[in-house]
């Protein structure tokens, strides 16, 4: 699965998110990527997400939405909302996986509970970062 | 307000440090790298963050190495099917497809969707009849195919499993391996 979000200088979020599902899935099988709430997101009120994963449950815990909700409705930051939903809603699902999120403030959260996740982020102007495991 | 910001992600899985060698970390992280360039050229040049994301994702669906677009994994009958969604913050607009067989570009798609018609998600024969009518690129089915998918389906098939992006795992000594 791959996605991007993204914050523009006028101060528009936006999100996509594209995937092949994953390997030896039944024929028919949709996992969360095409379905906005739950892989892709974007509000300007307060959060861009995209999500890669276990499909099945991040569709059960409208993951990406999850986590504008979190913030909305609780008022918590985005590190502290994208952490709860990957390193502790998801887990104790047995879900595998991550997210890239961009807030209206142009902060950027990239957690993941799994060994690696191929990730990067570019601020206009600067040098961008990559990286694939935990620093 | 901060500075435009452009982020990706190329999937997540089993990608520990022992089993993946500097020349394959090298590949991603390149194109990683080149894929936020381009994204952050559009959001320099004072670009919507639309068509940056849509122009980042469209680029990681034209790399192989990653599981969307050329380079999908395949299912269990060895075909490829595709799902694809954008969303743009400023009114909840959103459009998406699933289970795509023969769009090059299915982000491209689903963009269409969001841009030209009143729905938001469309499937499988009815998607890939909107990307035809759009003039979206379509492909043979197996342009998306690669030996390296094609060798976790079958592993993923031997241990009657499915596997996220970079899960599928490697074994000790490949069981196609021939020895003298």
């Amino acid at each position: 699965t791959v996605g991007a979000v993204a914050l523009d200088s006028q101060g528009n979020l936006a999100a996509a998110t594209s995937t092949g599902g994953m390997t030896n899935k039944r024929p028919g099988r949709v996992g969360d990527s095409p379905l906005p709430g739950a892989g892709c997101y974007a509000n300007n009120a307060n959060v861009a997400v995209s999500c890669t994963g276990t499909g099945e449950v991040f569709i059960r815990m409208l993951a990406a939405y999850d986590v504008a909700a979190l913030m909305e409705y609780s008022g918590v930051s985005l590190p502290e909302a994208a952490d709860r939903v990957i390193k502790e809603k998801l887990v104790a699902l047995n879900g595998e996986g991550g997210l890239i999120a961009i807030d209206r403030e142009g902060h950027v959260v990239m957690p993941f509970n799994t060994e690696g996740m191929y990730r990067g982020v570019a601020w206009v102007g600067d040098i961008p970062s990559v990286g694939i495991w935990q620093e | 307000m901060e500075k435009a910001v452009i982020a990706i992600h190329g999937g997540a899985g089993t990608l520990s440090r022992s089993n993946t060698s500097p020349e394959t970390a090298r590949k991603y992280t390149e194109a990683l790298h080149q894929t936020l360039l381009a994204g952050q050229a559009i959001l320099a040049a004072g670009g919507s963050a639309l068509d940056a994301v849509t122009e980042a994702v469209r680029l990681l669906e034209d790399i192989p190495l990653f599981n969307a677009g050329t380079g999908s994994v395949f299912t269990h009958a060895a075909t490829h099917e595709m799902d694809a969604c954008i969303m743009d913050g400023r009114r909840l607009d959103a459009g998406a497809v699933a289970g795509v067989r023969c769009v090059r570009n299915p982000i491209l798609a689903a963009r269409a969707v969001l841009d030209n018609s009143p729905h938001v998600l469309l499937i499988s024969d009815g998607a890939e009849q909107f990307a035809r009518e759009q003039g979206l690129e379509i492909v043979a089915p197996d342009f998306f195919s690669t030996a390296e998918r094609a060798a976790q389906l079958r592993q993923a098939r031997g241990q009657e499993q499915v596997f996220l992006d970079h899960d599928v795992p490697v074994p000790p000594i490949s069981p196609d391996t021939k020895f003298g």
